[in-house]
């Protein structure tokens, strides 16, 4: 029978496991299944590589959901996108070519442990679950321990704070395999995404300074038609421009890491609401709010097609 | 209930301070209490004008609203009992499910 798997609900890391490797059983030649690596507590790091096979060379988009625990909306997108992407293959020519000109490494948790943690005993857990050697405080937030400006303005050296980089640079095993994988997939990954909650904006670097990107005409382009794709949907405005400067400086960031790290195009997307509801957006919002960021990711992917001058 | 109704009385408060005095005493309030801040992710990230989202405990939602009142402080709360809303958020799955 057809898997039956509600996209418009929220499921815990055993219900997105499953379906990971439903959808890897059931789309042979769109999806390609792998790990990367284990969490601190031992759990594997999985991705789901979207695409045509081909053997020819392909250009690819990296996404992750789940970076902080406490923003389920995050791993929600993730599974709707591939369900998108999937279901679509078939009757939408923009999805099918991107699908069959591009592969998409979609990483649905990124921080297993926490987003377990957030299900079973703290909801509004943030940071990875790692033990510290000489606090009781457990946790690195996994956005700021990136080796680009690590622990400087808008991070914390106290173990026990909400925006603490670690001991060290990539110390969190999670953090670890994400940079080594697109380490060594470097030349091909031409966009890094990664979703997050909540504030309604797209950000771009850098995070950890007031300073423009050298590319910056072709990614604020890429941004802005981005949001207007996304507006396009339900009329919901986000904000864009780069993170220093829209959200806050904050440094040791996946986006600056990725940019630095060779990829051009990099993004960070803080979903709906602006407060309202916060962390908590509740179920009937998943729906429209996936509906408007597939877009809006879509026309991310589109750009990447085409030569930006 | 979800959480071991840990959450219960809990609430989540919308605090923008518009001067730079307010940034200050709300880093001395945050000092003292044990909040969780849901934006920005840091007291060190506070800004004048800019939107601080908190959650805050029931035994501490009195002696916070207490202390921005006496700061004159301007806040609102965005969610008064954040268990009820942490059960709306999921609980709609299981009316369905009974459907």
């Amino acid at each position: 029978s057809e898997f039956q798997y509600d996209y418009e609900v929220y499921h815990s890391l055993e219900e997105i496991q499953s379906w990971m490797y439903e959808m890897n059983r059931t789309h042979p030649h769109l999806v390609d299944m792998f790990s990367i690596g284990r969490s601190f507590e031992g759990r594997p790091l999985y991705i789901l590589q979207l695409g045509k096979r081909t053997r020819s060379y392909k250009k690819a988009v990296w996404i992750d959901c789940g970076v902080h625990a406490r923003e389920w909306i995050g791993p929600a997108f993730c599974q709707w996108f591939v369900k998108e992407a999937l279901h679509s293959y078939k009757y939408d020519s923009v999805m099918r070519r991107l699908m069959n000109q591009l592969n998409f490494y979609i990483m649905p948790v990124f921080n297993v442990d926490g987003y377990h943690y957030s299900w079973t005993t703290d909801r509004f857990w943030r940071k990875t679950r790692s033990k510290n050697a000489k606090y009781q405080c457990r946790g690195v937030d996994a956005n700021r321990n990136w080796k680009v400006k690590w622990c400087d303005e808008g991070a914390s050296s106290h173990p026990c704070d909400d925006t603490y980089c670690g001991p060290f640079p990539e110390s969190e095993p999670e953090v670890k395999a994400v940079a080594k994988f697109l380490r060594k997939h470097r030349k091909r990954v031409r966009a890094y995404i990664s979703i997050h909650a909540y504030a309604q904006m797209l950000l771009y670097p850098y995070s950890y300074k007031y300073a423009t990107i050298p590319n910056f005409s072709c990614v604020e382009s890429a941004a802005q038609n981005a949001v207007t794709a996304l507006y396009s949907a339900y009329g919901v405005r986000y904000r864009y421009g780069p993170a220093s400067t829209t959200l806050y400086v904050s440094s040791g960031s996946s986006m600056d890491w990725a940019y630095k790290n060779g990829i051009p195009y990099a993004f960070a997307f803080e979903l709906r609401d602006t407060g309202y509801f916060g962390f908590l957006l509740p179920e009937t919002l998943i729906n429209p709010t996936c509906t408007e960021t597939t877009r809006a990711v879509k026309t991310i992917a589109s750009g990447l097609l085409k030569k930006c001058p | 209930y979800l959480y071991n109704n840990r959450y219960a009385g809990d609430q989540v408060i919308r605090v923008t301070p518009v001067s730079n005095g307010e940034v200050e005493e709300l880093r001395r309030l945050f000092a003292n209490l044990t909040v969780d801040l849901w934006r920005p992710n840091s007291a060190a990230l506070i800004r004048e004008g800019g939107d601080v989202d908190l959650h805050v405990g029931r035994n501490h939602t009195r002696g916070l609203r207490a202390g921005l009142q006496r700061a004159h402080i301007r806040h609102k709360v965005l969610i008064s009992n954040l268990q009820s809303e942490i059960e709306k958020q999921t609980g709609y799955r299981s009316s369905r499910k009974r459907r």
